[in-house]
């Protein structure tokens, strides 16, 4: 791990009097290393290392006894300066029903997410709504209705046959004579770079007003991942991240990427399939993943 | 970035960028560049364009692995779909399923994810499109018993190429992975040299986390094949030149949209290509 590994580059000081901006420059080739195999974007780790090397140059790494164990300190206060330093939790106050929109690539866990935070909104007395609203997923709307099922939450029922807008017209509708407080709307998984399929997503914000457009990411996510992010929020505004699938041995820089891209607070992480698998973001525990 | 430029630091700095962002890992790219120095002294390259092709050529060199081409016979051929969540297992089954039925092949599906919400409904979906059958127990069922009966009805009805879909697994869980290699074992007990072709699907968004999932499939059920999906987004894939190094399995085809004729085989140059473009 990243500790080992620095321990390693200052152990060749011992005895050799004050560290020197090379033995810095190994240090931090070690941190961009470490970042790099997390699967932090390659400019983000270039950002993030000039950040690091300002605070390592300064004494409390140079007069430190332990220089290895200073390095990882500075990294992971600057990480998780980055991730964000404290949960976020989700906007709920206002009017209701209050909508939250789950949007996302394809496969990144949208549909799955929607009822899991369904089922957390129930355990904490509000009143969900789901909400199918992909019509072009073979049996996706079957999908989120047996989840709701599985959740105790009512689920809006259409056929497919609508376009997405009005289905969510509709479905707040519902919610609101049915007297449900949150509507939770899922969305089709679709590209970033399809503008047709972008431009219905702006669609869908206008018909819905949410108070919550959650990006719902992959922890897997590769480089890609500042480029994917950074067109969802420009393309229609991101209030939130999901982050999914953490609880493998994906080390999780995508996290690092596109808070970097977004300034956007990721507020839970998904650590299963089961609907019971839904977290709060805390950000210490993903600062030690990235580091390894 | 290429053109008339002398080879320079930073020039080999940009193109260190070109393929780390390309989620090639920083230790296949150091291999890479190792290769590529010597090749720089032995054939006196000067400019960026003699580098670049340098470069074409030792990429290109990991990822075409030299391999016949699936010979989707004898029947009952066997192919059993792995992978982890959401990366395309389902789909890609309905988009080679497709090709067959194009190239005059019968074939049959097996919903042996029998685990994730509306899954079997899913698989049900596509079966009716194709005009495919497909043989699935309930929601909840074993899914080496689903393969089992998948594997006899095959027989019974004479279908050219068996598609068996399993449940998304992250290769970190033991008891799926154990249930995997059960599916697997009861397909071998059926018919010995079955799985003809296990199939690794890998999202081409994913980073390094690919390498781990390839390492731990191909330890628990051999992978004959690899099939990298959304391509079509902005994602490239590079991770599997670093999967192809080092495994030494074949990249099959390459998934470039939803639609069941987005499926096209993998073709090296076109792939190496595009980590350029
Ligand atoms: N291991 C794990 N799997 C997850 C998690 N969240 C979702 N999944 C799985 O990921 C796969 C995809 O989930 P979906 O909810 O269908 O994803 P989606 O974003 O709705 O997909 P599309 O609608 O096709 O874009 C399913 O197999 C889910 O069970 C998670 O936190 N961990
Ligand atoms: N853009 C794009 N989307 C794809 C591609 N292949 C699959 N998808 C989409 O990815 C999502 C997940 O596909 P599935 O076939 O359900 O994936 P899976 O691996 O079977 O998922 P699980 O069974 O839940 O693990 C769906 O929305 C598909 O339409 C591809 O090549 N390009
Ligand atoms: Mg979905
Ligand atoms: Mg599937």
């Amino acid at each position: 791990n990243l500790q080992k590994r620095l321990d390693a580059v200052f152990k060749r000081l011992k005895g050799y009097g004050r560290l020197t901006e090379e033995n810095i420059q190994d240090a931090l080739r070690e941190v961009r290393l470490a970042l790099l195999e997390a699967d932090v974007n390659y400019k983000v780790v270039k950002d993030f290392i000039k950040r690091i090397k300002e605070r390592a140059v300064g004494s409390e790494v140079m007069e430190s006894l332990t220089p290895g164990q200073q390095v990882v300190k500075i990294v992971h206060d600057e990480l998780i300066e980055l991730l964000g330093r404290s949960a976020s939790p989700l906007s709920l106050a206002g009017r209701t029903p209050v909508v939250i929109m789950l949007i996302g690539l394809q496969g990144s866990g949208k549909t799955t997410t929607s009822a899991k935070i369904a089922r957390f909104l129930k355990k904490k007395g509000r009143r969900p709504y789901l909400v199918p609203a992909d019509v072009a997923r073979p049996a996706a709307i079957k999908q989120l209705m047996a989840l709701s099922g599985q959740a105790g939450v009512d689920c809006y029922e259409t056929e497919a046959k609508e376009p997405p807008q009005e289905i969510a017209r509709k479905a707040i509708m519902q919610a609101s004579l049915k007297g449900l407080d949150t509507v939770i709307i899922d969305t089709a998984g679709r590209l970033h770079i399809d503008e047709a399929l972008m431009g219905e997503l702006r669609a869908m914000k206008e018909t819905a007003s949410p108070q919550e457009i959650l990006f719902v990411a992959d922890a897997m996510t590769g480089q890609d991942a500042v480029n994917i992010a950074r067109s969802f929020d420009e393309a229609v505004g991101i209030t939130g991240i999901v982050l999914t699938k953490i609880e493998g041995d994906a080390r999780g820089g995508a996290a690092l990427s596109i808070r970097a891209v977004t300034q956007k607070p990721i507020k839970f992480i998904g650590v299963g399939e089961k609907l019971n698998d839904l977290e709060v973001f805390y950000p210490d525990r993903l600062a030690n993943r990235i580091l390894g | 970035i290429f053109r008339k430029r002398k080879i320079d630091d930073e020039l080999l700095e940009e193109l260190e960028e070109l393929l780390v962002t390309g989620d090639i890992s920083v230790s296949c790219v150091t291999e890479i560049f190792e290769r590529l120095k010597k090749e720089i002294k032995r054939n006196a390259i000067s400019d960026g364009d003699a580098l670049k092709e340098a470069l074409k050529s030792i990429i290109l060199e990991m990822v075409d692995i030299d391999a016949p081409p699936i010979p989707w016979a004898p029947s009952p051929y066997i192919c059993l779909m792995a992978g982890v969540n959401g990366v395309g297992k389902t789909t890609t089954i309905a988009k080679l399923a497709n090709i067959l039925k194009s190239q005059g092949k019968n074939p049959l599906f097996v919903a042996s994810d029998t685990f994730r919400a509306a899954a079997i409904d899913q698989l049900l979906v596509w079966g009716k499109r194709l005009n495919i059958p497909v043989i699935h127990h309930q929601q909840g069922a074993d899914p080496s018993a689903v393969a089992y009966d998948g594997i006899e009805a095959a027989i019974k009805r004479g279908v050219d190429v068996v598609f068996v879909d399993t449940a998304g697994r992250l290769h970190t869980k033991v008891n799926l992975m154990e249930e995997l290699k059960k599916i697997r074992r009861v397909i071998k007990k059926h018919i010995e040299d079955a799985p003809h072709e296990t199939l690794l699907v890998l999202d081409a968004t994913n980073g390094q986390n690919a390498l781990n999932q390839a390492r731990q499939f191909n330890e628990a059920t051999p992978i004959s094949g690899i099939i990298l999906t959304k391509l079509d987004g902005t994602a490239k894939g590079g991770i599997v030149v670093t999967i192809a190094n080092e495994l030494k399995i074949p990249i099959r085809y390459i998934g470039i949209g939803e639609k069941m004729d987005d499926l096209e085989p993998f073709s090296p140059k076109l792939f190496v290509d595009a980590l350029f473009s």
